[in-house]
Formats: C-alpha cells, sequence, structure tokens
C-alpha cells in the first residue's frame, strides 16, 4: 500500500487520486480551492484546502511521510515550481509533477523532479497511435523499434490458424503472445491455435511493419 | 495512409497531428488562432487558420474527404459540440472528439461522435497505474481481471531462470511473455531462460495479484 500525496485536484490530479484511492491506497488531497475540495471530499478520504506556503506547511500535514507526492497543478506555473520544490525540500522521497509547456517541464527537471508528466501530450500520443492502425486499442513499447499492440480479432481472421495468418513464431514480424477469450487467457498460444468471433489479441510487432497487419477497424 | 483532420492545435490537438504526420500520414491542421498556426506550419504541412461556420466551409477544405477527424477544442463546449456537427454533417466517416468534463463528453456522444477523450483523465490513469507498482511502466488491459505489464527486470531477478522467478506458464499467476534484450525481442521465452541485467519483460498478470509481483522501483 503506497502513501500518496496529491497536490492540485484538477481533472488530472483528481483522477490520479481517485484511482490510486480505488486500489487501496492512502491518498492525501490538497487544492487551494473551496469547490475542488467539496468535490473530491465525496471520493477521497483525506483531502485539505490550503496552500503550501513553506517546509512547515508540508510537515505539519505529514506530507513528507509520503511515498510519493504528485503535483498536478497546471496552469500556474509558479504555484507548481514552488509546491514541488517545498515537497523535495520536506523530503519527500519522489516527487512527479505536471508541466504545462516543454519550458516548464525542463524547468522542473533543472529543480529536481524525478519525473514531468505532459498528461495532454501523452494523451494526444495514445490517440495517435489508435488512429495510425485502426483496430489497435492499447500498445505497449517494447523498444524505439518493437511494440506489443492489443487488437480486438478482426471478422477475416476468425476461422482461421495463427499460422495461416502469418501470426506464429514462425514469421517473426508479427508473433500472438497472448489471447483473451472471455475470461480464458491463453499464454504463448500455438500455431495451430484458430481465431474465435470475440478474440482479442496481443501482437508483438515490428513498429516499422504496423500498417502490414492486415486489420479492418470495427 | 491515412487523411486526419485535427481542429484545434492545443498541445493534445497538435501532439496528435504531429505524431501522424511524423508516421507519413497527411495531416490538415485547423484553429482559429494565428500563434496556433503559426507553430503548427514548423512541423504540418497543411495547416489553415480559420474557424468552421457551416458544412460549406468544411466541404471548402476538402475535410469532408478525410479519414477520420479529430476536434480538439478544449475549453470552448459549445464551439466543440459545433464544430463535431459540421463535421458529421459533411459526412466525415470517423470523428473523434475531446470532452472537457463528463456532461460534455455525454452531449459529444448524444451528438453522434464516435470517440470521445479525456485527455488529462487518460493521463491521470496512466499515472496512477504507473505508481501502483512501481517498476511497471506500460500496460495494455486484456479483460476487466488481467493484464499485461512491461518491467525492467529488478536486480533481484538477474541470474534467475524465469520457472525459479514463478514467471513460466507452470504458475498462471504472472506469465512472461516476451523479454526484450537490446535489440532482440524473445517471444514466449521458454521456462529455462535466465534473465540479465537491463531485459524489459512484458508479463501477463491477474490484475488482483499485481502487488505479490516482487518488484523494487529503480
Ligand atoms: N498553489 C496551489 N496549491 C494547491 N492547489 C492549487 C494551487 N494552484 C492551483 N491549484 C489547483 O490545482 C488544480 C489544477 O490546476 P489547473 O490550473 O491545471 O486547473 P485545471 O485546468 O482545472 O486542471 P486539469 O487540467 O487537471 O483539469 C486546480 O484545482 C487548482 O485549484
Ligand atoms: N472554434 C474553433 N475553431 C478552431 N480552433 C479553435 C476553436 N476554438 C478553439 N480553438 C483552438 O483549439 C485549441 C485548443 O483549445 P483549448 O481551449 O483547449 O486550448 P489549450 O488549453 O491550449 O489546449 P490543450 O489543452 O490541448 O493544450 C486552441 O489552440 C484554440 O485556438
Amino acid at each position: 500500500v503506497q502513501q500518496v500525496a496529491v497536490i492540485g485536484l484538477g481533472r488530472f490530479g483528481l483522477t490520479v487520486a481517485r484511482t490510486l484511492a480505488g486500489w487501496g491506497h492512502e491518498v492525501y488531497g490538497i487544492d487551494c480551492e473551496e469547490e475542488q475540495v467539496q468535490h473530491a471530499k465525496d471520493e477521497l478520504t483525506h483531502v485539505v484546502q490550503t496552500e503550501l506556503y513553506d517546509v512547515a506547511d508540508v510537515k505539519e500535514l505529514g506530507l513528507d511521510e509520503v511515498d510519493v507526492a504528485v503535483v498536478a497543478i497546471g496552469a500556474d506555473i509558479e504555484a507548481s515550481i514552488l509546491t514541488m520544490t517545498l515537497l523535495l525540500e520536506a523530503g519527500v522521497r519522489r516527487v512527479i509533477t505536471r508541466a504545462t509547456t516543454r519550458l516548464h517541464g525542463i524547468i522542473l527537471q533543472r529543480v529536481g523532479a524525478h519525473d514531468v508528466i505532459y498528461p495532454e501530450e501523452s494523451s494526444g500520443e495514445m490517440l495517435a497511435r489508435s488512429l495510425r492502425a485502426p483496430g489497435i486499442t492499447e500498445h505497449i513499447e517494447l523498444s524505439s523499434q518493437v511494440g506489443i499492440n492489443k487488437l480486438l480479432a478482426p471478422d477475416e481472421w476468425v476461422g482461421h490458424t495463427l499460422d495461416e495468418l502469418r501470426l506464429s513464431a514462425a514469421d517473426p514480424a508479427f508473433i500472438a503472445l497472448a489471447i483473451q477469450r472471455g475470461d480464458e487467457t491463453i499464454a504463448a498460444p500455438a500455431p495451430e491455435e484458430r481465431i474465435r468471433d470475440g478474440d482479442v489479441l496481443a501482437v508483438v510487432c515490428q513498429e516499422s511493419k504496423l500498417d502490414e497487419l492486415p486489420l479492418v477497424a470495427r
């Protein structure tokens, strides 16, 4: 169980906070605005309406003891840098900060953020990736040239074996690593495994060959 | 090659546009603000400074012929709904729209968006997931109970076989589907495969058992 502090409970911060709280982690939410605090109180156990002005404020709230702090303040670049610096000065071992511009992110890294997040850019990349190859809904990057892609089996694949579809290890451009069939997960499926309607596949692909996957958007 | 129109070239929209353009797709960028258009002109081949007021505007720009249009207007909810509706009315076959609030998203879906994106929320979930299990950097959901997680092999695993680490198919809670070793991808690794320093693993896991993965954050 992690102890996590989230400062800034806008859409990004509140989502981080509520998602972690939903998994049983201890989440402390901080926001200077009453409206955000009231909204968050329904979902988080510990929410405080305050602004952090010095290291004493951080320690008073016990925030120096958390495993990780997320500074999710967006528009106010000054407040974001100051808040992050206070948390670092208070000894928080891991501080992750959201940046609004590339320069803002550079400053945060120089000042000592362990990780800088660009929420709009990272969602933009995720959408671009899902548009690139219709049918590919999620993706893991294994290296700059190889990735694992999740896709719903197109109608054209149903009834065919992985071998026939050139998705078995015999053909290294694309290899089906796993098939999710309802509640059943088939790891390392055999070349003679036959695709059924509704199958979800995790396929390792050379990124440059992604467009060759015979996919049709449903 | 896809033809994609992106209306609204803020951080989210411009990222979608430039990422797709970088992969060789034909991207048309539209924004009503000169500053955004100038900024985008360095990166996209076709950028137009305009606001879409009726279906004729859409057709005049040839936007009705694209494969997919992304409405990436954020704060102006009215403009986002109106712009999306014009694209649908002009016959664009797939329109994906960004929403700023849950209600905004509900309206977009009622009006006919094929997909609604919440950039801040989706990045918030991604960060929460990476914080949940330190060391897990990326994730694909196969079902609500099973996922594929990417992780860097912790020091404790180096030198051990997948069997010894209980990551082979003999132990269905966690199965290593692939190992990325530098430029080499090992799909469906054998139980006797020995982990080396720097190995990146894709492991299928029961979501409820995620915290049992013996991970240590590096
Ligand atoms: N100094 C501060 N201390 C604590 N909270 C702050 C401070 N400055 C801003 N906030 C809060 O941070 C939250 C996020 O700030 P932002 O300006 O990005 O708003 P937003 O656009 O609503 O956020 P999001 O994009 O996450 O929805 C807001 O709820 C705001 O009240
Ligand atoms: N009616 C419109 N037609 C075309 N572009 C528009 C229209 N309304 C707003 N835009 C543009 O959409 C872009 C995104 O709008 P938003 O208000 O979300 O700005 P932003 O916060 O900078 O965006 P982001 O969060 O993606 O960085 C802006 O560049 C804006 O100029």
